[in-house]
C-alpha cells in the first residue's frame, strides 16, 4: 500500500490511498485502503491521514476516522492521535498497522508497529527525510 | 509563506532488512525521493494539497518497487486487484475504486469517481468500464506484474498446496 497527506499554502488538507492488496488474497476482498474512515480520511478542521497494514484489523478499528477524531475532539496533534490510535484496543485489534498523518497546522507524523512502511516527508524548505526502515 | 507540508508512505512487502538486497533497498529509497519531490514542487509553487497527493502516489504506482499499480501483489488467481481512494479535506468530497484492473494509475480514477460521477465508491467490472468512459491510460496485465510478485505468489500457492483441506 502506498498512500501521501499533504498540507498547501491556502491550508487545505488531502490524502490519497493506492494499494495492490495482500500477496494471494481472495477475489474481490476489499481491504482498509479504498475505504473512507478505514485507511483514508481527510477534514481540513482536523487532519489528513492515510493508513497501511492489515487491513482487516484498520477497517475494524475505523483507524483513519479515530486520527481523526483524536484530533477534532480530543485536542491531540496528529503524532499523538497517530500514537493512540496505534493502541486502541490493542487485544481487540492486534496486528501491522501504519499511520501517515498532517493536522491543520502543519504538525506531520509517521508512527507504525512494523517494518513495512517505507515513509518520507518534507516540510516547508526543509530538508527531506526519507526512511526505509521503522528505526531510521 | 504559508505552512505546507507532504508526507507519503511506500509499502513494499519485504518486513526484513536482511531479505532486501542493497540495490533493492536504494531503489525503494530513489523511489520515496521522487514520490515526494512530485508532490513537494507542487505544493511549492503554491498548487493545491489534492494535486499534491495524486501525483506523489501516481509516482509510486508507476514504480515496480511498491506494492500498488505496477508491483501490485496477485491475488488468490494469480491477478493484480488494486483499491485506491482520495479526498479532499476542503469539500469533504471523496472517490474510491475496488478489484480494478488494467488502469494504470488507481488514485487518478478515484479522482475522476469524485470529480466526474455523482458517487463516491465504485467496484470492480464498472470502475473500468468508468476508466475506459473517461480516458484514463490502460495497460495490459503484465505491466503490472513483476518478478517478485509472482515469485511471492507461486510461494503462497505452494504453501496452500501443502496445507491440509479445511473446506468442502
Amino acid at each position: 500500500t502506498v498512500g501521501a497527506v499533504a498540507l498547501d499554502q491556502e491550508g487545505n488538507l488531502a490524502v490519497a490511498t493506492s494499494t495492490g492488496g495482500i500477496e494471494g488474497q481472495q477475489k474481490g476482498r476489499v481491504g482498509d485502503s479504498p475505504v473512507l474512515g478505514g485507511g483514508t480520511y481527510a477534514a481540513n478542521e482536523a487532519c489528513a491521514v492515510s493508513c497501511t497494514g492489515d487491513g482487516e484489523v484498520i477497517l475494524r478499528g475505523a483507524l483513519a476516522h479515530e486520527v481523526y477524531a483524536l484530533v477534532k475532539y480530543k485536542g491531540l496533534t496528529a503524532s499523538e492521535a497517530c500514537r493512540e490510535a496505534l493502541h486502541l484496543r490493542a487485544e481487540d485489534l492486534k496486528g501491522d498497522k501504519g499511520f501517515i498523518a498532517i493536522d491543520k497546522d502543519g504538525n506531520v507524523a509517521v508512527e507504525s508497529n512494523t517494518n513495512i512502511m517505507r515513509c518520507a516527508y518534507r516540510i516547508g524548505d526543509e530538508q527531506p527525510f526519507v526512511a526505509v526502515w521503522r528505526e531510521e | 509563506m504559508k505552512t505546507y507540508a507532504i508526507v507519503i508512505h511506500g509499502g513494499a512487502v519485504t518486513m526484513d532488512p536482511s531479505k532486501l538486497s542493497p540495490e533493492e533497498e536504494a531503489a525503494q529509497r530513489h523511489g520515496l525521493q521522487e514520490s515526494l519531490q512530485a508532490g513537494w514542487e507542487i505544493l511549492h509553487r503554491g498548487g493545491s494539497a489534492l494535486d499534491a497527493v495524486e501525483a506523489a502516489v501516481q509516482s509510486l504506482e508507476n514504480n515496480e518497487h511498491f506494492n500498488a499499480g505496477r508491483g501490485s501483489s496477485l491475488n488468490m488467481q494469480g491477478e493484480v486487484q488494486m483499491d485506491a481512494a482520495i479526498m479532499d479535506g476542503r469539500t469533504l468530497n471523496a472517490g474510491a475504486v475496488n478489484s480494478v484492473r488494467y488502469v494504470k494509475n488507481p488514485v487518478s480514477l478515484a479522482r475522476m469517481v469524485m470529480e466526474k460521477s455523482e458517487h463516491v465508491y465504485i467496484a470492480g467490472d464498472g470502475a473500468t468500464e468508468f476508466a475506459l468512459q473517461h480516458g484514463l491510460t490502460m495497460e495490459a496485465v503484465h505491466y503490472f506484474e513483476t518478478e517478485k510478485a509472482r515469485k511471492e505468489w507461486l510461494e503462497i500457492i505452494q504453501e496452500e498446496e501443502k496445507q491440509p483441506q479445511e473446506h468442502d
